[in-house]
């Protein structure tokens, strides 16, 4: 454990009590895709098999249920308790175009092909892909409430943080996850447009993000 | 395919 990968788990957690709380406080998700939230809980899901299987740490096993029990948490307040406030109109992002090549590159490049490690490699896929909706859901509706934008500032930065992470130990232990690299980098090249637009707007006080 | 790495990472 390094402090880089601390604090990335830190912010990652930070970003998903504020969608939790954002959503469970304002009692509506508008503005929210629901298919990313659910995205990431099926990567949580695929990602997260050996929690009974292979005990790491006190720590790797109590974020691993605290990040399972949110997720699904915040999926259901989206599509059940507060489902009338969720704009399925905006959330129109094709989820099948990203989980389709996904699982397929999952089978054809892993490290080994057993169900647990194919599981593992699709959700380190598909994590690089799951805000998309979320993004494409800005971009469609034209603005952001300032709340959900701290949420995927936090999320960016716990990517980011991972790419120091990965540098670190590769520099101290010589470890090199070579798909969670790769993916890790194109998911932090995806928020770069956002961080782009974070800095430049929501951080000048302008309240919401509207794009251009 | 060589071996799984150790998955410590969340």
């Amino acid at each position: 454990m390094n402090i880089f990968r601390l604090s990335g788990d830190v912010c990652h957690l930070v970003a998903i009590i504020i969608l939790f709380l954002k959503i469970w406080r304002s009692k509506s998700c508008a503005g929210i895709s629901g298919k990313s939230q659910l995205l990431f809980a099926l990567v949580f899901t695929t990602r997260y098999l050996d929690l009974f299987t292979a005990f790491i740490s006190i720590y790797n096993t109590v974020m691993k249920v605290v990040f399972l029990v949110l997720a699904y948490a915040t999926v259901s307040l989206i599509y059940f308790r507060f489902r009338k406030s969720y704009d399925s109109e905006s959330d129109s992002f094709r989820v099948e175009f990203l989980l389709v090549p996904v699982a397929g590159l999952s089978f054809l490049e892993n490290y080994s092909f057993t169900p647990l490690e194919i599981l593992w490699t699709f959700s380190i896929y598909l994590e690089s892909v799951a805000i998309l909706p979320q993004l494409f859901m800005i971009t469609k509706t034209g603005e952001a409430e300032s709340i959900t934008t701290h949420y995927l500032f936090f999320l960016g930065l716990y990517r980011t943080l991972y790419l120091a992470n990965w540098v670190w130990r590769y520099h101290e232990e010589g470890f090199f996850d070579q798909i969670a690299v790769v993916s890790g980098v194109v998911q932090t090249i995806f928020y770069c447009d956002f961080f782009y637009l974070y800095f430049t707007r929501v951080l000048r006080g302008s309240g919401k993000m509207t794009l251009p | 395919d060589d071996d799984a790495l150790p998955k410590d990472e969340l």
